[in-house]
């Protein structure tokens, strides 16, 4: 009885990942592999830049609003926080669908989220990453890893831990299921500061955390080792979101950019 | 907590809550 429940939590969370998640590693895997039948607009340099804003994400940079003038950097730097702000909706919606999650107390579940969000996006912005780029704007773009890199400071230090991160992560070969249940076990984390009932949050976590193990060791019989390396992975993706924050503080202090007020809220008092 | 984060606590409590910039 218990295998059988292990096996409706896993199918559950795996649902709730493939509902509400607008990308997904296969998705991408198909794009970046040249599988689709209209390969992606490559965003090189300034000049593809512009052409992509005026077609893939002219509703994102507003190309009749504000942004229009401003610098590219900033344009992109825009163009990033649109599209957390989606993927942390598309996470609050997917941490509902967990079970139990909706019955935490309502401080406790936005804790989890102000934590885990981060976490969560970049464990799963490494399905859409390879060695040389990554895919944007739903997959109709790809944006070079080289030309994030000559971007100038600090923007150019955005994208490159992450690019680092993605391609040890990546080389572990997860698919959806596992990454479902590993971003379950982001979110539903019971040592975040100031959480109220821990052990309730404790119990929902360790029912995870085994389902997550049962089923790598089920997936991936030739890995062994892939749990342990999994929770190592945990670790790095928190020094991955301490790192990125103060990289956001300190383009709020030095640039003239806006902040979206829901990233605001993550950020503020976070570490 | 819950008044420092509204729109967090706002997507929590609504299904679908467009999020504009």
């Amino acid at each position: 009885p218990q295998l059988a429940d292990q096996k409706t939590l896993a199918k559950q969370i795996y649902e709730a990942y493939l509902k509400n998640f607008n990308m997904n590693k296969a998705k991408a895997r198909t794009i970046l592999t040249g599988k689709t039948s209209t390969p992606p607009f490559v965003i090189h340099d300034m000049e593809t830049l512009q052409l992509a804003e005026q077609t893939l994400v002219a509703k994102m940079v507003g190309s009749a609003g504000a942004l229009k003038d401003r610098e590219a950097e900033v344009r992109i730097f825009h163009c990033c926080q649109c599209t957390s702000v989606e993927t942390v909706t598309e996470l609050t919606e997917f941490a509902k669908s967990v079970p139990g999650f909706s019955s935490l107390d309502l401080n406790d579940q936005v804790t989890l989220l102000k934590y885990g969000v981060y976490e969560a996006l970049f464990a799963m912005l490494a399905s859409s990453m390879n060695k040389d780029g990554l895919l944007v704007a739903y997959g109709s773009g790809f944006i070079t890893r080289e030309f994030l890199k000559s971007l100038r400071r600090p923007f150019s230090d955005m994208m490159e831990p992450k690019f680092q991160f993605a391609m040890k992560f990546n080389a572990l070969e997860l698919d959806d299921s596992d990454l479902a249940l590993f971003v379950a076990a982001i979110i539903c984390c019971g040592d975040r500061p100031g959480l109220v009932n821990v052990a309730h949050i404790e119990r929902m976590q360790e029912s995870i955390v085994q389902v997550l193990q049962h089923h790598l060791l089920a997936n991936h019989p030739d890995d062994t080792f892939l749990f342990p390396k999994l929770l190592q992975k945990l670790a790095d993706l928190r020094q991955l979101v301490t790192e990125h924050a103060q990289l956001v503080q300190e383009i709020k202090k030095t640039e003239d950019t806006s902040l979206h007020p829901l990233l605001q809220e993550i950020y503020r008092d976070m570490y | 907590l819950k008044e420092k984060h509204k729109i967090l606590h706002q997507l929590l409590q609504n299904s679908t809550s467009p999020v504009d910039l």
